[in-house]
Parts: structure tokens; C-alpha cells; sequence
């Protein structure tokens, strides 16, 4: 879960 | 942006624009529940609140909006337009049942204890149940017009497509989001029952009736 990227979806 | 998840956006899309058409063509919002259409817009709220701070794509972006308002919209058109058309005695499934466990569920398992993220996993929580007040109103009433059950599949189905987006992902891109898969899993299971019905009665013609 580290590299979470922002939540990308909906 | 694969397939699955474009469909699965379309579907959801699809589905709020046949529930304003049904609330428009009726001119009713009966058998609509309002507890689950409030808890929706709760759910987008808290989720997209990173609309403004973390771009990701037009796309994201122009849909994040368009739930948001249509999901207030339609909240509009049933607390006011249609006001009379809602029957508040047959919609009585509390709502703290699903908003406590969600809101501690979001304390304990999320990935990072912040403000924002503890929003988003809550209304990932959230939606996986908010269905429950809808579901249990169809069950009281024991029938639904053909509409509704278009609009309650096209939701369904939404939710069912991000299944395989996610398989595709972890094959793809290496990409495993446990929260939103155990949630995702829980929100489609929840649908199997309605699925049934739909799909071997409503699409062959017949009413939505649940056996007595």
C-alpha cells in the first residue's frame, strides 16, 4: 500500500 | 483505463441517468429509497473531497463532478420536487446500522491514518452497504416497477465490472487495492439475489415480484 498514487478510481 | 472499468463507469453513469428518468417520466419517486440515495451522496463527498488537491485525469475529474452533483440532484428532486411522491413509512431501514460500522471500520483498517484517507476508505465502506436501505425496501414491498429494476441492475453491474479491472490490474500493473476488493466483493455479493431475479424474470418480460 506504500505507493499509493492517490485513488485513481472511482 | 482498461475495459472493464470504463464499462463499469459507464454502467454506473447509466444508472443515475435511468433513475432521473424514472423519477421524470413518473413524476414520482415511489419506490425510490431516499436513505440509500443520501447515503450516495455522502459517499461522493467524502471521497472526491481530493478534487481539490490531486489531479489524476480529465476524465476522473469531469465524472467526480457529475456524482457529485447528480447525486445531490436527485436528492433535490426527492426531498422537494416530488416531495409527496415519498413515502418515508416504507423506507425505514436505520442508517446508523451501516454509518457506525463503516466510520470504525474506516478508524482500524485503512492505509494511513490521516483526515482524507480515513474519509475515503469510510465511504468505500459506506457505498459497499448504502444499497441495504433500497434492497430492504424492495424486499417489504415485495415488488418494483421495471424501471427501478433497470436502474438497481445497472448499479449492479458497475459494481461487478470493477472485478475483473481489478484482476486485470493485479495482472498488469502489479496493482492490489485489499480495501477496495474486500468492499467491492461484499457490494456485488450483496446484488446476487436482485441479480437472479432480473436476470431470469425482468429481461424475459415478466414483474419484478419477489416469491411471497
Amino acid at each position: 500500500t506504500g505507493d499509493r498514487q492517490g485513488h485513481d478510481e472511482l | 483505463m482498461n475495459i472493464f472499468r470504463l464499462l463499469g463507469d459507464l454502467a454506473h453513469l447509466a444508472s443515475i441517468f435511468v433513475l432521473i428518468h424514472k423519477i421524470q417520466k413518473t413524476r414520482s419517486c415511489r419506490g425510490i429509497s431516499f436513505k440509500t440515495q443520501a447515503l450516495y451522496a455522502l459517499v461522493f463527498v467524502t471521497r472526491y473531497v481530493d478534487l481539490l488537491y490531486h489531479w489524476i485525469s480529465l476524465y476522473n475529474f469531469v465524472m467526480k463532478l457529475f456524482f457529485m452533483a447528480s447525486s445531490c440532484y436527485i436528492l433535490y428532486l426527492m426531498k422537494f420536487r416530488y416531495r409527496p411522491t415519498h413515502d418515508p413509512s416504507i423506507d425505514t431501514f436505520k442508517i446508523e446500522y451501516l454509518l457506525g460500522p463503516s466510520f470504525f471500520l474506516s478508524l482500524i483498517f485503512n492505509y494511513e491514518f490521516s483526515l482524507t484517507e480515513i474519509m475515503w476508505t469510510f465511504s468505500i465502506y459506506l457505498e459497499s452497504v448504502a444499497i441495504f436501505p433500497q434492497l430492504f425496501m424492495l424486499q417489504r414491498t415485495g415488488e418494483a416497477e421495471t424501471i427501478t429494476t433497470h436502474y438497481l441492475a445497472a448499479l449492479g453491474i458497475y459494481r461487478a465490472l470493477y472485478l475483473p479491472n481489478w484482476i486485470y490490474r493485479y495482472i498488469t500493473q502489479d496493482m492490489v487495492d485489499p480495501i477496495a476488493i474486500t468492499a467491492g466483493l461484499v457490494q456485488t455479493g450483496l446484488y446476487l439475489d436482485f441479480f437472479y431475479v432480473y436476470f431470469t424474470k425482468v429481461l424475459h418480460g415478466q414483474k419484478f415480484e419477489l416469491p411471497a
